[in-house]
């Protein structure tokens, strides 16, 4: 099972992502 | 009442949100046993249904095709399952959102590495860990006053974030971190005991021992 | 008809789909323009409605709070936008996943190191742009006998796709690297320049030299 689910692409640093556009619109409102 | 027939690779949670749906609604969808992953989700005939060759994917038996289980869930379900009034609709859509982006990220980057799936990387390992925390602790404010995510009655809004939490609570929520949240451990273990949800997912065994990954 | 107060920061592509789709319905949404990213969802009494603090969120005038731009879009919709029958709403329900799960995180990884939003890494930056690839051609292929997404009419596929295909339509899918999908292209200048779209999003410029990043 867990073989398989190496083909799902999953978006596995997706909360570095939101940190940073949350930081980058933060900054831009200030 | 839908019927057609399922094609996955044993054991995929995105599956079993559309059979545990369809279990609810009577509709009769089987699951092809002689898909093989990897072979005939890569085949012609199999790419001019479902172009990008995920799974889970579905046909109806007249001939309607579907990937996504989200969408094949909704497609399978019945009227209690999709919400009566239109806030209930825009609030289990919500919850889809909420599992798919809010929950699966963070499990898949704490339970892959630990099942070999991916590479080990500390940072998103240790990171994926206060995103669960976060996610629980949402859900577990909104389940103090509530049995269900929303409404009434089950809803595809819990069978996706239910589905969406197996592998955390099977391979790494041990009774220690997963203390706090009550209310997320009391309606996430009614889920996985309705008959229709262990009929698709079987037993459920909730995790002991946290799995530890060998950096 | 549904009426209430969007919190947002400016031109945020999530918040679009929920303004756009109240253009479509007549629905009367305002966006509230004394909220503060980074301040206002982060008091109490932001929270208390909102615990995520994140952003759009939505309070109904009768004081319905949802949040995620897909939910709040459905439920400020029409029956139009939302599909008529039970195979269009999962087949919306499809591209709104699809939306999230394919392009948006290939979006992010190609765009927001260009932006300097994130730090460059080489091996992402270029994953990215096959993602990119993939997901188009899944589009193209899908649009090449359509001209919506699902059924004869606009709907919230259309709305959530077209969104996300913002940010790389204007920052990096410069002549060359589109060319190839004639049918998106099309579609998706169709899109932008619906009057309700562009009310809410404005005058959307295809993006005509690939910015680069500075590694």
């Amino acid at each position: 099972m867990a073989q398989n689910m190496v083909f799902e692409n999953v978006w596995l640093d997706k909360g570095k992502y939101d940190d940073a556009e949350r930081i980058y619109y933060e900054g831009k409102a200030k | 009442m839908v019927s057609g027939t399922l094609y996955t690779y044993p054991e995929n949670c995105r599956a079993y949100k559309a059979l545990i749906a369809a279990k609810y609604a009577s509709a009769n969808v089987k699951v092809d046993t002689s898909f093989v992953f990897g072979e005939t989700n890569k085949t012609e005939a199999f790419l001019r249904k479902f172009p990008s060759g995920k799974v889970p994917a579905f046909e109806s038996s007249d001939g309607k095709c579907l990937q996504n289980g989200d969408a094949i869930a909704y497609y399978v379900a019945n009227e209690q399952l999709r919400g009566k009034t239109d806030l209930e609709k825009a609030q289990i859509l919500q919850w889809i959102c909420f599992a798919e982006s809010e929950i699966l990220p963070a499990s898949c980057a704490w339970v892959f590495p630990i099942l070999g799936i991916v590479q080990y990387d500390k940072k998103t390992f240790d990171r994926s860990k206060e995103d669960v925390k976060a996610a629980l602790g949402i859900l577990n404010t909104h389940l103090l006053t509530r049995t269900y995510l929303v409404g009434e009655r089950i809803s595809l809004a819990d069978i996706t974030v239910a589905c969406n939490l197996l592998h955390l609570y099977t391979h790494v929520l041990d009774p220690n971190f997963r203390k706090p949240y009550v209310n997320v451990n009391r309606w996430f273990t009614t889920m996985v005991n309705q008959p229709n949800f262990k009929a698709v997912a079987g037993e459920v065994h909730l995790c002991a021992k946290v799995a530890e990954v060998d950096p």
